[in-house]
């Protein structure tokens, strides 16, 4: 992990340059490597350990389990374009039938190209039922049907997929809010989720991100995708000292199973390896 | 204009005659600082400030300008020069478009495929995808809005010999232009990266161009790497550019890698399509 082994300046040069690959930002990185020079550790291994236990206070301190406790449960994705969003859908979807639940899959992104086949190519591997629209409909008259539906025929979960959005985009978060204000109109405490799906291969700009959906909406977890890859997702470390979003789940591939709950514990023992 | 930490590194400046090396120093780790905050490549940063060092010491306060907006201007200059030259053409004959999943490579091919058009080029488009769903039935709308070719292969589950067919087709129908989709990939998916090189050595590609969005992190560039080391690219495009992300992977590749960055996307519709302007790039990674 480390290549210098004595506790010199050259280490601590090296220490803030390893934390900034980490992706936990520039003042992150910062101020923990000057929480390492207060402590006067003897060893490059004492600070590895010490840094592994600070990820995981800091990580522990904002777990939310993902738990559905209404009928039917609605559970919002929201995120930026390439996110992993619709697959995500696919592969929660397949873990909730598996388990006996009846899912209805929403397509609220009426907006890309071949938006709505995707997920439904998804909604079939699942063995879940999906309602979708042609390009170009309002996802608000989308996202309607569907709830409509749901209530109406005993669905357990509703899974609404939306278009890729940048957090900049004023308009674009308007419109996701009003999505939140159509749930309300059929459960009064509005989606029991809101998943803001983030790729780990992002860097710091997931916190922006974070920042700026949690404000427009009620953010209640967070799914890490791609962690399959080679970055480590460390931008989830200051979102969750800053923002104290848990992480619910994390993506690690393109299959339909490649769908886990998030571990404090192996996550950041796959950091520092 | 000047914003944060490169007006903390210029204000630090102010007020001197000549740039003194414990200034100059101050300064530079200021702007050390907003480099990686841009997500620009450590090693990259340490090698950018090692020159610079030595570009400030040397000069003199130019005429008209504080000590602190010299030292900017240097930057500035030397940022823009190595992001420089770097036209938004590209060779005719097969375009491949590759990169991480997600990153915008399908969109990017709607977007090139209606530049080239309104240039004037004949274009035809297809697609190797046949991994995500309705990956090809994406491009093919795609390029029914534009107005372009599509030559479809649904159902077909070899990407090679697709990519065989649709150049056969391309030589036969003459057109300027095939440009390729593929699937997303991990650099190190060994079997998807063989494919790749197999699909390249099958096409013979004019241009090997990665698609990278903006936003990457610290991995951006050892992934930019590795497709270059197994495929030879031969330009990039930056996607998402519409976003707040500083950009400065594209930095990183003209400094430790050299392949030009030949667009910018900024935006889902088909007209977000940019040349990379140099000096614009500059001033977003400095913040
Ligand atoms: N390796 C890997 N790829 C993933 C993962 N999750 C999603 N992907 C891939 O990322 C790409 C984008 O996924 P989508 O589900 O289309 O993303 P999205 O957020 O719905 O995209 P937009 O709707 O266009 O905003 C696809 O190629 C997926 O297969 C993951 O955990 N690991
Ligand atoms: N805001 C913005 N969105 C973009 C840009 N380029 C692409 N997108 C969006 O990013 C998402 C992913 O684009 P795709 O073209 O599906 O990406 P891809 O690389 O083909 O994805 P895979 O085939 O799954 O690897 C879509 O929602 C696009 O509309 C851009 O420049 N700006
Ligand atoms: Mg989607
Ligand atoms: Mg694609």
């Amino acid at each position: 992990f480390f290549k210098r082994s004595k506790l010199g300046e050259e280490f601590y040069e090296e220490l803030e340059e390893i934390l900034i690959k980490l992706d936990i930002g520039v003042d992150t990185a910062i101020s923990l490597t000057e929480e390492v020079r207060e402590k006067n550790f003897k060893s490059a291994e004492e600070v590895k350990e010490y840094l592994k236990g600070r990820f995981k206070e800091i990580l522990s301190s904002c777990k939310g389990k993902f738990r559905l406790t209404r009928k039917p449960s609605v559970v919002l994705f929201v995120g930026i374009n390439g996110s992993g969003k619709t697959t995500t859908i696919g592969k929660l979807a397949y873990k909730l039938t598996k388990e006996g639940k009846k899912v209805l899959i929403v397509a609220c992104d009426t907006f890309r190209a071949a938006a709505t086949e995707q997920l439904n190519e998804w909604a079939n591997r699942a063995n879940a039922d999906f309602v979708g629209d042609k390009e170009g409909t309002d996802p608000g008259a989308v996202l309607y049907k569907g709830l409509k539906k749901a209530f109406e025929e005993n669905y357990d979960t509703v899974l609404v997929d939306t278009a890729g959005r940048l957090h900049t985009k004023e308009h674009l978060l308007r419109e996701m809010q009003k999505l939140v204000k159509i749930v309300k109109k059929f459960d009064e405490k509005g989606p029991e989720e809101i998943l803001l799906v983030l790729d780990a291969t992002i860097g710091q700009n997931s916190i922006k991100q974070a920042k700026l959906f949690s404000s427009a909406v009620d953010v209640s977890g967070i799914v890490l995708t791609k962690l399959d890859g080679t970055a480590k997702g460390g931008a989830i470390v200051a979102i969750c000292k800053t923002l104290k979003i848990p992480v619910k789940f994390i993506g690690i591939g393109e299959s339909i199973e490649d769908l886990e709950p998030f571990d404090v514990e192996k996550f950041v023992n796959a950091m520092f390896e | 204009l000047l914003t944060g930490r490169i007006k903390n590194a210029v204000d630090k400046l102010t007020g001197a005659k000549r740039l003194s090396e414990k200034q100059v120093n101050k300064a530079l780790r200021e702007i050390r600082l907003a480099l990686l905050e841009a997500d620009v490549d450590p090693a990259v940063v340490k090698s950018f400030i090692k020159r610079l060092r030595e570009k400030t010491l040397k000069a003199e306060v130019i005429k008209g300008l504080n000590p602190g907006e010299t030292v900017l201007k240097i930057v500035y200059d030397e940022l823009t020069d190595i992001l420089g030259k770097n036209p938004p053409e590209l060779k005719k004959g097969v375009v491949l478009l590759v990169g991480l999943q997600g990153t915008g490579k399908t969109t990017t091919i709607g977007k090139l495929a209606n530049w080239l058009k309104k240039k004037g080029h004949s274009v035809a488009v297809s697609s190797t995808d046949i991994r995500r769903p309705a990956a090809m039935l994406q491009l093919k709308k795609l390029a029914q809005s534009v107005g372009v070719k599509y030559y479809d292969f649904e159902g077909y589950n070899d990407p090679i010999q697709i990519a065989r067919e649709a150049v056969k087709k391309a030589n036969e129908e003459g057109v300027e232009y095939l440009l390729l989709d593929t699937a997303g990939r991990l650099h190190i998916d060994e079997e998807l990266m063989e494919e790749l090189k197999k699909l390249k050595q099958e096409v013979n590609p004019s241009e090997v161009i990665y698609v990278a969005d903006a936003m990457q992190g610290q991995e951006a560039l050892p992934i930019l790497k590795e497709f270059h080391e197994k495929l030879g690219l031969t330009g990039v495009v930056l996607t998402k550019m519409d976003g707040d992300a500083r950009g400065g992977l594209a930095l990183s590749v003209k400094e430790a890698v050299g392949v030009p960055i030949k667009f910018v996307g900024v935006g889902e519709k088909l007209e977000d399509l940019e040349p990379f302007y140099p000096d614009r790039m500059a001033q977003r990674i400095l913040g």
